[in-house]
């Protein structure tokens, strides 16, 4: 996991701190990075330490960052990143799914918890990646995949919903699918009231719903849909004097 | 290291003396006494010996930098000096007590990125600006 840039020279003097001016050293640290406490991440189960999908999808993004480091007055930027300085990466929380009471699935919904989206950011971009399997039969069957935002849940019928995106691979396709939800990120914005509501759907040519991710046991923890939100981040917020 | 001194026969202009010219002022500032002129030095921040591996995934730690040395009269060129910090070390000269050197600082900055797992295990990459010192100079 180490980063660009030279090691520390050998020999390098080292002072030791007391303990409170460790923490006060931490803090400080922090605050520049413009974090109000040191995160806690839950530390994953023993059972899933392979690498996650967002980690991996993420690392990639942070190399293409780093390249650019160097120079803030450098040329066109990393053309995925965009003019994006902040990426943050979300792994749903909860996962449904819709059947017609046929084999196949309906839709897959998915919710992502995005309460920890700063206020104020600016949306350059949002995606959604999910892993599609490849089909073992008709693998040259063309298959549509829409996404939609769930805006509002209603008991008596359908969820309001709002079209986001749409494209077109073959059934034997294999890879990461991604979506452009940027107008979801942008409408979640403006409420940040609840969680973001993300539905599939995949259908062929002639209208037939087909699934999406076969097996009950879900995807590995490496192929987890992802959600990514890219923004151009606003100036720090002003430090309080120490 | 600083250069040599140059002996040059004397003009009869309103240039600004040489060095040499009056031994004991310009010789005493000028690196004769041993202090290293304004450039970067290393700094190293290292996430992994502050113990935060735990939620910070790369990099490992990154090279800061920082400026120190001397913004003496005269100003070389590699002190990337700007033409107020020449002035101002000329007058500091004349009037130490009012006015002081010019400061030796970073001229030029850059980015470094950090990506990093939140509270919520969410995975965040975030470029921070002006971390890094690229160039040192008198100012």
């Amino acid at each position: 996991g180490g980063g660009p840039g030279p090691r520390p020279p050998p020999g390098c003097p080292q002072r030791r701190l007391g303990a409170r001016e460790r923490r006060d050293m931490q803090r400080e640290i922090l605050a520049v990075l413009g974090l109000p406490g040191r995160p806690r991440p839950r530390a994953p189960p023993a059972a899933s330490r392979l690498p996650a999908s967002a980690p991996l999808f993420m690392l990639d993004l942070y190399r293409a960052m780093a390249s650019d480091d160097d120079d803030d007055d450098a040329g066109p930027p990393e053309r995925r990143l965009g003019r994006a300085d902040l990426v943050m990466s979300f792994v749903n929380m909860v996962e449904r799914d819709h059947a017609l009471g046929r084999q196949e699935p309906h839709w897959k919904e998915f919710l992502f918890d995005l309460t920890q989206i700063p206020a104020g950011e600016a949306v350059t971009a949002a995606e959604f990646r999910i892993y599609k399997e490849p089909s073992t039969q008709l693998v040259n069957r063309t298959l549509h995949v829409s996404t939609f935002q769930v805006v509002q849940e209603h008991s008596n019928r359908e969820s309001d919903l709002f079209f986001l995106d749409l494209q077109t691979l073959q059934a034997g396709d294999e890879g990461w699918l991604v979506l452009d939800v940027t107008a979801a990120g942008d409408r979640w914005l403006l409420s940040r009231h609840k969680d973001l509501g993300l539905r599939l759907y995949v259908e062929t040519e002639d209208g037939e719903a087909r699934g999406w991710a076969p097996g009950s046991s879900g995807p590995p923890r490496s192929r987890r849909p992802i959600h990514g939100h890219f923004f151009r981040a606003s100036p720090s917020p002003g430090r309080a004097p120490r | 290291a600083l250069r040599p001194l140059k002996r040059r026969q004397p003009k009869r202009t309103n240039e600004l003396p040489q060095p040499n010219k009056l031994p004991g002022i310009f010789d005493a500032v000028h690196g004769s006494n041993g202090r290293q002129v304004c450039r970067r030095h290393e700094l190293y921040v290292s996430f992994r010996d502050l113990g935060w591996l735990d939620w910070v995934i790369a990099p490992q730690g990154y090279s800061a930098y920082y400026c120190e040395g001397e913004c003496s009269f005269p100003l070389d060129s590699c002190m990337n000096a700007t033409n107020h910090a020449i002035l101002q070390s000329l007058v500091h000269l004349m009037k130490p007590d009012a006015v002081p050197k010019a400061c030796c600082a970073p001229t030029k900055l850059s980015a470094t990125s950090v990506l990093y797992y939140d509270s919520s295990n969410n995975v965040i990459l975030r470029k921070h600006r002006n971390m890094v010192v690229k160039a040192c100079g008198c100012h």
